[in-house]
């Protein structure tokens, strides 16, 4: 559940698109 | 080096010299070159041209190379500083010299606002914060009632737009991170630090004097 109190950028943040350190396992 | 011409200049365009990589980035010589080894490898994933692509970038981050997301798109263009559509070597090193623990949190501030800015009007605009809110959302297969979506994005300006027009500015974005520092917790990969361990072939590699290093 994500409450409607969180911050958009909190949830933005968590995209695997974002996540660069997948670029690093082999 | 004279009129010499070496092996990894003709099999890597935009090859850039290790030592002046270095000397613009947070990185070591020797990181600049464990750096090479992981460019090496994703820029040979699909065409073997020394460059990577948005696919080889796609593949080296999903491991699906058809898997299309904003986020890894908008990551890509703010790497391939040249908008060439590609990545270069240099590009590759700089662009991830942010991602460095010892970069200053300004130049992480100031590149996760570029990263949110997608139209890069100098804005952050609430229809983009919905556009990505949404496309996480499809991503992470999680379903929010529209109401909850506008919730979220009136919080989230309610906070960091102090002007409340409508749209977040770099000022206001440096004070609502500095009050959310964990937003720019995506900015720091730790994996950096440990770069020639985890690709200790560039000691074989290496096109660098020990002395320089």
């Amino acid at each position: 559940r994500v409450p409607a109190t969180m911050n958009a950028f909190e949830l933005i943040s968590t995209s695997q698109g974002l996540n660069l350190s997948s670029l690093f396992e082999k | 080096m004279g009129c010499f011409q070496s092996k990894v200049t003709r099999q890597y365009p935009g090859h850039e010299d290790p030592i002046t990589l270095a000397s613009q980035t947070a990185f070591s010589v020797s990181e600049v070159e464990a750096l090479f080894e992981l460019y090496k490898s994703i820029s040979s994933s699909v065409i073997d041209d020394g460059l990577i692509s948005k696919e080889e970038f796609q593949l080296a981050l999903f491991k699906n190379r058809k898997k299309e997301n904003i986020f890894a798109n908008r990551i890509f263009d703010l790497f391939d500083a040249k908008k060439k559509g590609v990545i270069d070597f240099g590009d590759f090193v700089r662009a991830l010299n942010v991602f460095h623990p010892n970069v200053s949190q300004e130049d992480k501030m100031t590149f996760a606002f570029k990263l949110y800015d997608m139209d890069g009007t100098g804005f952050i605009e609430r229809n983009e914060v919905k556009q990505m809110l949404i496309a996480l959302l499809c991503e992470s297969e999680m379903k929010l009632a529209d109401e909850t979506i506008e919730a979220i994005l009136d919080k989230t300006f309610l906070d960091a737009d102090i002007n409340q027009d409508g749209k977040i500015d770099i000022a206001e974005w440096q004070n609502f991170v500095s009050r959310n520092p964990s937003l720019l917790k995506i900015m720091t990969l730790p994996y950096l630090r440990d770069i020639t361990t985890t690709f200790p072939s560039f000691v074989f590699n290496s096109e660098v004097d020990e002395v320089a290093t």
